[in-house]
């Protein structure tokens, strides 16, 4: 081989001049191209269509969301006891999930999906002091601006950001309210006053005033009328309601008094006398501002549960139900749209720069979000052939507090997390 | 499963990290 490839003499052959006519035909062509192919509807919106390589589109034919529905159920069997240290630290081993700050001993996870949800020990992820932290374990896939309403997925490649968000249309059904536990406010005395910008509020003014419904159920909504392209109004199945509650975190589980401080910082951080009876969750911004983006990719062995980045309010969320493609750096890589194809939780709300948002995307493995503070919310469920691409239910989170018109979150405040299937 | 953070900011927002780069949470991301 060595000789073969020493001693071979090379022998050059001039190409035919029909190839090469050819070849600078085709390269003209590609400079031709625009750089971008968009499809619209009659109203001018961005429809998304599965775009990509070969590979993407097999990916596409497969039953995703049955594929991880199964996944999630083989992952709640029930594991033996004896088995799961040696389980899970296999597992563990596998995936490089670090076990020294888990919070429990690994006997105490009754199956791999309840490990994959693990907490950490209290202090382990101390919040930096700025006013941007990130949300989650994770690798920062990508950061920037945003230009002309599109967000770089990879370079050169983009999204709309109103197709990730969704767009208020005019014909649009109203939102479905949460509502939030009765609060015993008793509890507290006419001591308990938020001092925020000079201003007092009473804990009642922060918190709201009881509402009928006690288990946190959303009010039934009215079908979406016919022809509303982007927005449905309906509510998921309320089974497994129970499951969903967070225990030690959500505000069902605080004290009164906790809530009310947990508010008045979060109300103080942003200013309260400027945002006050401020809606809209709107993305124009404001002169002088820019929007800014960055996705985080969490890996199977990262730790799952998701916190606040920053204090700010959320206002409402939008479930898009979607396709769960992988999201890996590799699939992120070469499906087009990857984000706004998959199921999705889009929480719109405002800091104290104007809008803010966060928004997890559920892949294969893990096609379950949680959010502590919304028990209405399923996902995962259902058809996706009865949600089209861009269809979305809202809700709206403004009897969690009538100052704030939402519900507010701290910095680092655990706020939900991504479940197996 | 992937986390995306669209927000507004001042035009001095800086950002504190690199693509490719492992995060924790409640690690800066960048401020003001």
């Amino acid at each position: 081989l060595a000789r073969a490839w020493a001693e071979t003499p090379t022998k050059w052959y001039p190409l035919p001049i029909a190839v090469g006519a050819l070849l600078l035909m085709f390269m003209q062509y590609r400079k031709r191209l625009p750089p971008r192919e968009v499809h619209v509807d009659e109203e001018g919106r961005e429809v998304v269509r599965l775009k990509g390589p070969w590979q993407v589109h097999v990916l596409g034919a497969l039953p995703l969301r049955n594929l991880s529905r199964v996944w999630g159920y083989l992952n709640s069997v029930e594991l033996p006891v004896w088995f799961r240290p040696t389980g899970l630290r296999v597992y563990s081993w596998i995936f490089g999930c670090n076990l020294d700050e888990i919070e429990h001993d690994l006997k105490s996870y009754k199956s791999l999906g309840d490990f994959f949800y693990r907490r950490l020990k209290a202090g382990a992820r101390p919040p930096a002091d700025s006013v941007l932290v990130s949300p989650a374990d994770g690798t920062i896939l990508h950061f920037g601006t945003i230009k002309n309403r599109r967000v770089e997925q990879v370079k050169g490649s983009t999204y709309s950001l109103d197709a990730l968000l969704g767009v208020e249309t005019s014909s649009s059904p109203p939102s479905t309210p949460v509502h939030f536990p009765e609060r015993d406010m008793a509890e507290l005395n006419d001591r308990h006053f938020a001092d925020i910008n000079g201003i007092e509020y009473s804990v009642q003014e922060l918190l709201g005033a009881s509402t009928p419904s006690s288990n946190g159920s959303a009010t039934p909504a009215r079908d979406a009328p016919a022809g509303i392209p982007l927005k449905e109004n309906a509510v998921d199945s309320p089974k497994k309601h129970g499951e969903l509650v967070d225990a030690s975190v959500s505000d069902e589980q605080s004290t009164t008094a906790e809530v009310a401080a947990r508010h008045a910082s979060v109300a103080a951080e942003m200013g309260v006398r400027a945002s006050a009876k401020r809606r809209g969750s709107g993305t124009e911004v404001k002169p002088g501002n820019e929007l800014f983006f960055t996705v985080i990719y969490l890996a199977p062995g990262d730790y799952h549960r998701f916190h606040s980045p920053t204090a700010w309010v959320v206002e409402k969320r939008r479930h898009f139900v979607g396709d769960l493609f992988s999201v890996s750096p590799w699939m992120a890589r070469r499906l087009e749209n990857l984000f706004v194809l998959n199921e999705r939780v889009a929480l719109l709300g405002r800091w104290k720069y104007g809008f803010f948002s966060m928004v997890p995307v559920g892949a294969t493995n893990v096609g379950s979000i949680r959010i502590n503070f919304d028990q209405d919310l399923r996902t995962n469920v259902g058809s996706r052939r009865n949600h089209p691409t861009g269809t979305y239910t809202e809700a709206v989170y403004s009897a969690a507090s009538p100052i704030l018109d939402g519900q507010p979150l701290t910095k680092a405040q655990e706020m939900g997390g991504f479940c197996l299937g | 499963s992937t986390i995306v953070l669209i927000f507004e900011a001042p035009q001095d927002f800086q950002f504190s990290i690199t693509e490719g780069q492992k995060v924790q949470v409640g690690q800066e991301l960048g401020d003001v």
